[in-house]
């Protein structure tokens, strides 16, 4: 975390005060698999065993959920009607998730790992093992990516920043109050320059730096998106609802 | 297309203190 004390704006600070518990997240979704095992074991010996992709499933399904209360609970997000708060997060939902999971890299600090949201960590080599040639390519992207966010040292509030900038996309289209989308972007952009000029002195092109790294964000959460459509369509994604629900809603 | 994201919608529109 930036040193204590730095004037940091009030917008990154509401912005802070808005953001889930982490373990109360993780107990949540912990809990949903554990469920889903247990339901698994009383079905016996008759019920498919999930498969890693099926559990990397839920926990994005899950993961999902507990987004769009994120979502729900900012007061800038409270303003819009639910016809505008649904284009904007089936506008960005694949970015919010593909940051959930590259900041928690970021800050879990090591290469040869990754940590789940349910604290579980998966060694790097045994996960590219199992996976195909396209989940490979995703999780080198985002590895990379992760090296990127860590030699900038992205801080959390720096990361909540990005989530208002992706969820606030003023080029989205239809949208019945664009002018206030567009009003908060504006905000919350200036907000990070201010944050980032206050508490990295030394860094004056930090904010573009930052700004820099979001096309490589969508890039991935869009080949994150093919992905999972292509499984999908092969009858492999084992849940069936708002993870498929917002894919489809992107794509027709 | 509206029954398409009714999941989506619930979400948003549920009233918390159900």
């Amino acid at each position: 975390a930036p040193p204590a004390g730095l004037p940091v704006p009030a917008l990154v600070l509401e912005f802070v005060r808005c953001e889930q518990d982490e373990l109360h997240v993780r107990s949540k979704i912990s809990a949903h698999l554990e469920h889903l095992q247990q339901d698994q074991n009383s079905r016996g010996a008759k019920a498919e065993p999930l498969s890693t992709f099926g559990l990397m499933c839920h926990i994005a399904d899950q993961t999902l959920f507990s987004i769009v209360e994120w979502a729900r609970s900012c007061t800038f997000f409270k303003e819009l009607k639910v016809g505008d708060q649904m284009k904007l997060l089936h506008n960005c939902w694949s970015e919010l998730l593909v940051l959930d999971y590259i900041s928690r890299q970021v800050h879990h600090g090591k290469q040869d790992s990754i940590l789940l949201i349910t604290g579980q960590e998966i060694e790097l080599v045994s996960l590219l093992a199992q996976a195909g040639v396209t989940l490979a390519d995703l999780v080198r992207g985002g590895q990379e990516l992760v090296q990127h966010l860590r030699e900038l040292q992205l801080d959390h509030r720096e990361i909540t920043c990005f989530k208002y900038l992706i969820l606030f996309n003023p080029d989205v289209k239809l949208l019945e109050n664009q002018a206030y989308v567009e009003s908060v972007y504006e905000q919350v952009s200036g907000a990070l320059l201010e944050y980032t000029l206050c508490v990295y002195p030394q860094h004056l092109e930090r904010f573009s730096q930052l700004l820099l790294r979001l096309p490589e964000l969508k890039t991935l959460s869009a080949q994150a998106e093919d992905y999972l459509c292509y499984k999908h369509l092969s009858g492999e994604v084992p849940c069936n609802n708002l993870l498929i629900e917002m894919l489809h809603a992107k794509r027709t | 297309k509206k029954k398409d994201n009714a999941l989506l919608r619930y979400l948003l529109d549920k009233d918390d203190n159900m």
